[in-house]
Formats: structure tokens, C-alpha cells, sequence
């Protein structure tokens, strides 16, 4: 799976996730990613976000809109609410993988409760940042 | 100024060190910072954010080695079935497909869906029908083939399972039949 968020110049955020899906699926199976609000959701008011990982834990738990209520009602940052939906709620129910999020404060989380997650990001004129690895 | 920014991932898993090869890491960070150097560079000249994913998005789909667009892995019956959804935050529009094949970039069918149908989700045989109407570019069935996705997809069937993309390793000593 790949995926992508962007902020520009006039504060807009988008989303965007794309997925061959998982190895021998059968059955035209679908996972979460172009499932509107479990793999793939933006709205300027919160955030924009891209899932990545085992489909059916992230559909069960809305994960993408999951995080941007957290902002919107709760009032977290978009660390703390991806934090909290990928390394508490999705890890109890046993879904691997993570996703990547961003505000319209230019605030970006890559957040991954497997070994890894291919990711990479750049703000402004910041170096560019590309990791694999926990 | 107003601040500028892109994330981007090429999927999560069981990332195995001794099974990433020096030159195939490198080939992974090289991929993933051309793409994010990409988008980054559409935002910079004033792009927006709904172009910068989507070129960004499709930069990925075009490389091999991740699972979406060409990387794609294979289906139980040996084929390519595509997944691939967009959105924009400021107007909260979205467009999707699923189980679209031979599609060359599904991110791009999305945002047709998005923008030139009344509908958020198409799928299967339908989704490609109007992928020929807005004429998205398609490509013949070899085009997604990997020998590295063909060896994934043969050890999966061998003990009957199905894996993420990054957590079904082949291992060296590993009989495939």
C-alpha cells in the first residue's frame, strides 16, 4: 500500500491511498484503503490522513476518521490522536500497520505499530526525511 | 507564508533486515524520497495539495517496488485487483475504486470518480468500464508482473494464507515446491 498527504500554500489538506492488497486474498476482498473514512480521510478542520496495514482491524475501527473525531472533539493534537488509535485501540484488536497524518499547521505524524513502515515527509524548506525502520 | 508540507508511506509490516539487501534498501529510500521530492516540489510552485497527492500517489504506483499500481500482489487466482481512494479536505469530496485490473494508476481513476461521477465508490468490471470513458491508461496483464511478488504469492499458497505486502518474506532456506 502507498499513500499520501499534502498541505499547500492556501491551507488545504488532502489525502490520497493506493494498494494492490494483500498476497492469495480470495474472494474479492476489499481492505480499509478506498474505504472513505477507515483508510483514507481528509477535511482542512482537522486533518488528512493514509493508512496502511492489515484492512479489515482498520475498517472495524474507522482509524482514518477515528483519529480526525479525536482532534475535532477531543480537542488532541494529531500525534497524540494517532498515537492513541494506532498503538492503543489498534494494537489491542491485534491490527498491524500505521498510517501517516497531517495538519493545516504543517504538523505531520507517522505513526506504525509494525516493524516498519516505508515513509517519508518534507515541510517547507526542511531537509527530507525518509525512514523504514521503527 | 503560509506553510507547506507532504507525508507519504509505502506500506508497514514485518520489514526484515536480512532479508532488505543493502542495494534494495537504498533503492527503497531513493524511491521513497523522489517521490516525496515530488510533491514537495507541486506545493512549492503553488500546486494543490489534491495534485500533490495524486502525482505522488501515482509516482509510487509507476515504481515496482511497492504494493499498488505495477508492485501489486497477486490475487489467489494469480491476477492483479487494484484499491485506490482520494480526498480532498477542503470541500470534503472523495473518489474511490476497488478491485479495478489493469488500471496503470487507480489513485488517478479515484479522483475521476471524485470529479466527473456522482458517485464516491466504484467497483470491479464497472469501475474499469468508466475508466475507458474518462480514459485513464490501462496496461496488459505482464506489465504488473514481478518475479519478487511471484515467489511472495507461490509461498502463500503453499501454506494457504494470506499476508500484508511486507510480511510475507521468503526466507533462504524456505522450499517453495
Amino acid at each position: 500500500t502507498v499513500g499520501a498527504v499534502a498541505l499547500d500554500a492556501a491551507g488545504n489538506l488532502a489525502a490520497a491511498t493506493s494498494t494492490g492488497g494483500m498476497t492469495n486474498k480470495k474472494f474479492n476482498r476489499v481492505g480499509d484503503t478506498p474505504i472513505i473514512g477507515a483508510g483514507t480521510y481528509a477535511n482542512n478542520a482537522t486533518c488528512a490522513v493514509s493508512c496502511t496495514g492489515h484492512g479489515e482491524y482498520f475498517m472495524r475501527a474507522v482509524v482514518a476518521y477515528d483519529v480526525s473525531c479525536l482532534v475535532e472533539y477531543k480537542g488532541l493534537t494529531i500525534t497524540e490522536a494517532c498515537l492513541y488509535v494506532v498503538q492503543e485501540k489498534l494494537k489491542k484488536q491485534g491490527g498491524e500497520g500505521g498510517l501517516i497524518a497531517l495538519n493545516t499547521k504543517g504538523e505531520i505524524a507517522l505513526t506504525f505499530n509494525s516493524e516498519g513502515m516505508y515513509r517519508a515527509s518534507k515541510r517547507n524548506d526542511e531537509p527530507t526525511y525518509v525512514g523504514i525502520y521503527e | 507564508m503560509n506553510p507547506i508540507a507532504i507525508a507519504i508511506h509505502g506500506g508497514a509490516g514485518t520489514i526484515l533486515r536480512a532479508l532488505l539487501t543493502e542495494e534494495k534498501e537504498r533503492a527503497y529510500y531513493q524511491a521513497l524520497q523522489d517521490a516525496v521530492e515530488k510533491g514537495h516540489q507541486i506545493l512549492a510552485k503553488g500546486g494543490s495539495a489534491l495534485k500533490a497527492v495524486e502525482e505522488t500517489v501515482r509516482e509510487l504506483e509507476d515504481c515496482i517496488l511497492f504494493n499498488a499500481g505495477r508492485g501489486s500482489v497477486f490475487t489467489h487466482q494469480g491476477e492483479h485487483e487494484l484499491d485506490a481512494a482520494i480526498m480532498c479536505g477542503a470541500t470534503g469530496m472523495a473518489g474511490a475504486v476497488a478491485g479495478v485490473r489493469r488500471v496503470r494508476n487507480p489513485i488517478t481513476l479515484a479522483k475521476a470518480v471524485m470529479q466527473h461521477s456522482e458517485h464516491v465508490l466504484l467497483t470491479g468490471e464497472g469501475a474499469e468500464n468508466f475508466g475507458h470513458q474518462v480514459g485513464v491508461a490501462f496496461e496488459p496483464e505482464e506489465y504488473f508482473f514481478d518475479a519478487f511478488r511471484y515467489e511472495q504469492w507461490q509461498a502463500a499458497k503453499a501454506e494457504d494464507s494470506i499476508k500484508l505486502d511486507h510480511s510475507a518474506p521468503i526466507l533462504p532456506d524456505k522450499k517453495l515446491g
